[in-house]
């Protein structure tokens, strides 16, 4: 198993959208 | 110059390195219900205050080998029992479903609570504030308890007294939420004087057991659950630093994602802050309001979960990486093989073995002018950079299922353990089918 891990996730705005079965990613969500 | 600005980060150094001043910016609009995330070894953090010793960079990356051990040995025993359950899916899908989760072992170990990231929420009436380790690769929330019959470790807030919340109530062992703490923890419950007791173990021998209990969840002000269930920890010891416990932001129905799906929609989202940020927070809902479940959101690119391996982690397709604008050759099989999972408790990203052989060569080719250091822990590609105050490295983007390209942040590139030995962040598994 590979697993994406907190450290590249850094600094990016992730998006669980559970109920509609995806994955979201963008940018600058700590700002 | 166009190809260094479009392929290259340019940086300074010292935008890598740990930063001492926490300075949040004004809180800005945000939809939903929004906590606050801090990094344990961040800024911000007020868990390693009064002396307390932080973890070095080795210890958190032998931890963080513990959770990946643990995770993988708990994905390989699902996988086996999802196996198992195909002849019966013709007959009866539903129960399919129930039963591949009601199957797995007890034997197995849950992800390690390495916990690099703290919310805080209120729980009990009165409401009693708890630092929470952030943790998506787990389902229970749990948090130390008075009067901690057996063990608490030391936290920095007061630990949690029932006796003391109006609200708070013990779940009987014949209630269906009492049976679910098998999928949710990896162990059948116990039961006491007709109460639940569920009991957690981790990779590396951490575990919290105690009371499976109710009380009022307060979020935010605006956002309050009554009746929340979560672990009421009696004996508890392990790697949790100063928290209180753990928040599980998992795919199980008694994860928090699942009690209060009907207020967010099971929709959450999160930003990590580095080890230098500030900013970071933790936010249930999309603000649509409730159960919205195709939401769109300016400059979110999506991927769609692989839920075909199992319920419990949030699965996803990696199909490529580039380096530095150049897409690594890399069969697609060598990652659907494996498979991958987003875990906000794993610290360095895993790679099946040839895709990181692949990286690595790629990332040392345009770092050949850096004098390299020695290997630290699982990073093997280090360089020495205190000689240099700006430096240029190649940009990594991921490509998952969906077309989603995603480009990484300079500190998710480099992991700094000071400037004589910086490292790239990622580490191979032992082979392609690990």
């Amino acid at each position: 198993i590979g697993i994406f891990g907190n450290i590249q996730q850094q600094t990016l705005e992730v998006v669980y959208d559970v109920a509609g079965g995806q994955l979201g990613f963008g940018y600058k969500g700590c700002s | 110059k166009e190809t260094i600005q479009s392929h290259f980060h340019t940086l300074q150094l010292t935008s890598l390195l740990p930063s001492s001043s926490c300075n949040p910016a004004t809180k800005g609009k945000r939809r939903g219900a929004s906590l606050e995330v801090v990094n344990r070894q961040g800024p911000c953090t007020q868990l390693n205050q009064k002396g307390a010793k932080a973890p070095t960079l080795t210890e958190i990356l032998a931890h963080d080998q513990a959770r990946v051990d643990s995770i993988q040995a708990r994905v390989t025993d699902q996988s086996y029992d999802l196996f198992k359950k195909k002849d019966k899916k013709s007959s009866n899908k539903k129960k399919s479903v129930k039963d591949s989760k009601a199957n797995l072992p007890a034997k197995s170990g849950l992800p390690l609570g390495t916990g690099n990231y703290i919310v805080n929420v209120g729980l009990g009436t009165p409401k009693k504030d708890l630092s929470l380790i952030f943790d998506t690769g787990s389902d229970l929330t749990w948090t130390q308890c008075q009067p901690c019959v057996k063990s608490c470790y030391a936290q920095q807030q007061p630990i949690f007294d029932p006796s003391a919340s109006k609200t708070y109530s013990n779940i009987s062992c014949t209630s269906t939420a009492c049976s679910g703490l098998k999928s949710a923890t990896g162990n059948s419950p116990g039961c006491s004087s007709s109460n639940c007791v569920y009991g957690i173990q981790y990779g590396d021998s951490s575990f919290s057991v105690g009371f499976f209990a109710k009380d009022k969840l307060t979020l935010t002000q605006k956002d309050v659950f009554d009746g929340f269930m979560f672990g009421c920890g009696q004996n508890n010891r392990g790697l949790f630093g100063k928290t209180a416990g753990l928040i599980g932001l998992g795919r199980d129905p008694l994860s928090i994602v699942q009690q209060t799906a009907q207020k967010f929609g099971k929709y959450f989202s999160y930003c990590l802050p580095t080890s230098r940020g500030s900013n970071g927070h933790l936010t249930f809902g999309n603000g649509n309001g409730v159960k919205t479940s195709k939401a769109v959101k300016n400059g979110i690119t999506f991927t769609p979960f692989a839920s075909s391996q199992g319920a419990t982690f949030y699965f996803i397709d990696v199909l490529g990486i580039s380096v530095g604008g150049k897409a690594l050759s890399i069969s697609p099989m060598v990652f659907q093989n494996a498979g991958t999972i987003i875990d906000s408790g794993t610290v360095i990203t895993r790679l099946p073995s040839t895709a990181y052989g692949s990286l690595k060569s790629s990332f040392k080719q345009f770092m050949s002018k850096y004098p390299t250091a020695p290997a630290l822990s699982l990073l093997d590609t280090c360089y020495d950079l205190s000689n240099y105050t700006s430096i240029s490295i190649p940009k990594i983007s991921f490509n998952f299922n969906g077309n989603a390209n995603v480009e990484l942040d300079p500190n998710g590139i480099l992991i700094t353990n000071g400037a004589s030995q910086v490292c790239l962040a990622f580490a191979g598994n032992g082979d392609d089918d690990s």
